[in-house]
């Protein structure tokens, strides 16, 4: 169990430190056991450097650089067993455009290995979509897809025409 | 392997007959608040082998079922239905696309079925055994999982990488 | 003590259902102590009725329906004691574009006796600004405010012009 | 009642001297992640006599003193001051405008000042105690609180209510 506990940290830490590095890519993450020689008593500890100049805690970094570092910790950590989709409800809110931006590129360059469902308000990121999926209550109470709309690249497959930017 | 399609009926707000198609890519599912995308992801949880009232946000099991609306009577079944298509052969099954079929009734009894064969929840959980798709694993990604990591709580730090493991 | 509390209670309950149905026009909020007949040992049950429906526990709700009746209480326990100013740090983060829309002009009714400092990312609530501060780190790791944006009654009063829409 | 400038110089990120001005009616802070918005909130309760860490998010006072950049040393003190109009005589003083100071050094030692008088920081709570701007009411609403009544933790819920009495 230790053993299988050690090699399954091993790849989540490697995950991370590539995830994090595209998400902040003027910066660096790592993730180390402390405080116990058995690993499987020690404390998980975050290091994230969101800019080349300071390692912070946690603690230190603002609302919305936690949330980026925490979704690239939990992507590290779906990483080590495919599954063919990944569902993100609503993990931009915290993020600024620019963040946006990035999240979106980071998932983008795993598309071709896995499926991306993303629950969002966010402007930009519906922007980014392939696919995009409205859901209403038109009638009180029910749940209704009601606007679907598929584009790639530039070509709108449900209408069959090339889209307009 | 990839998923193709989501059918929900019964499910929570979708009162009617609802299908969601998947390719790859990103996929956005947008809409007001309340009017059920949690609902859609919930969906895909439950079909999979969900069972933690805490993770469907449901108390008993068959809050699960459409419980009725201004205009429309409660239902008494619920059915949620995924198609995958198992192309890098995955799923230890020689088919190359599965059904699996999840379906509630109200006096509190459940039907499974994988390709159209009745089986037993715990076919389906041994099913995504190995793979990521099983329901203890990281495919779905939600704010709350992001705070819990950012709230220096060190037990459910541990646990994320236990889980893993 | 316990006169006191009741005292705060009642004032807390009254401020919530009028900010309540301010949120949510169709809807209905209420506070109840329940399961002790001391006050001091009760516990506070919140109960939320977003539309004339039914009512639902706080469990039952989406992400944004939670998020503003959260927000109406917290308000409503501010209302109690008077302060010029109250700070909403990103609270719209999960809402959509109609309930910013609520959110703005429940706050616009307090303006009168309170000022609001709001922190977000959310373009809406941005546009119904009075005053915008831009904070950038255009030196990294230095904060400096670079645009101000004052108008009033469509007037610029920083540039004293006029503001076009 | 009402503030009229907060006055920042070497508070976290804002090695330079900040001047932020606030009149009736909404003020929108905006920037991207990590740019300083919500240490501009952190400098308004510090200010008011906050003294908990967790709410300052530092782990020692010290911390609060702008730590240095990639061009910029670190500074020796950190000093925020608050311009308050007392035009409804909420505050029990004669003066019609009131400015509180707060500063700390480098090494440890704090000083409070109100309108140049040193007083001690006693004097600053025992100033507010009967309004709403002491340190523990709730002029300040954030996301996490919110999350804290939604994670249905009776405990923090019912706090929130005894805090308020
Ligand atoms: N069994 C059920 N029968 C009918 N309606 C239900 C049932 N279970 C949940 N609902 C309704 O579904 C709605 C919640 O949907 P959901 O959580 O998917 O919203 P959402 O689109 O994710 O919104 P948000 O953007 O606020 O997160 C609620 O209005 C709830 O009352
Ligand atoms: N004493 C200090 N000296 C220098 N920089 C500091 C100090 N304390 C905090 N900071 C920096 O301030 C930044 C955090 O700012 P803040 O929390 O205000 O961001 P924000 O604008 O609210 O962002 P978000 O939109 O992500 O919430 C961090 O980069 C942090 O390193
Ligand atoms: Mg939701
Ligand atoms: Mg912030």
């Amino acid at each position: 169990a230790r053993k299988q506990f050690t090699q399954v940290f091993e790849q989540i830490r490697s995950n991370f430190q590539k995830t994090y590095a595209l998400f902040f890519p003027e910066g660096s993450g790592d993730l180390k056991l402390i405080g116990n020689s058995d690993p499987l008593e020690a404390d998980v500890e975050i290091y994230a450097r969101p800019k080349t100049k300071e390692l912070k805690t946690m603690k230190a970094l603002s609302g919305g650089e936690k949330a980026l570092t925490a979704i690239a910790l939990l992507f590290s950590v779906y990483l080590v067993k495919p599954s063919p989709y990944c569902i993100l409800d609503e993990v931009d809110a915290p993020l600024d455009d620019r963040n946006v931006d990035r999240f979106i590129s980071v998932l983008r360059h795993f598309t071709e290995t896995t499926q991306f469902i993303i629950v969002t308000h966010n402007k930009l990121t519906m922007k980014s979509a392939d696919y995009l999926y409205g859901v209403t209550m038109q009638e009180e109470g029910v749940s209704k897809i009601v606007s679907v709309q598929f584009k790639k690249n530039g070509y709108d497959l449900l209408h069959k025409v090339p889209i307009s930017s | 392997m990839y998923i193709s399609e989501l059918d929900i009926f019964g499910f929570k707000s979708f009162a009617n007959r609802t299908r969601l198609k998947f390719s790859q890519g990103l996929t956005c599912v947008v809409g007001p608040n309340g009017c059920g995308k949690t609902n859609v992801v919930d969906a895909l949880r439950w079909v999979m082998g969900e069972q933690k009232g805490s993770v469907l946000r449901s108390d008993r099991m068959t809050d699960l079922i459409f419980g009725g609306s201004k205009y429309k009577k409660p239902l008494n079944y619920a059915e949620v239905s995924l198609n995958i298509h198992n192309n890098r052969q995955v799923l230890s099954l020689a088919y190359e696309n599965v059904v699996i079929s999840r379906r509630l009734y109200r006096d509190g009894t459940s039907e499974y079925f994988l390709n159209q064969t009745p089986v037993r929840l715990k076919d389906i959980h041994d099913l995504f055994l190995d793979t990521g798709m099983s329901s203890n694993a990281y495919s779905v990604i939600e704010l709350k999982m992001v705070e819990d990591i950012l709230n220096e709580n060190r037990e459910s730090r541990k646990y994320l990488f236990e889980e893993a493991a």
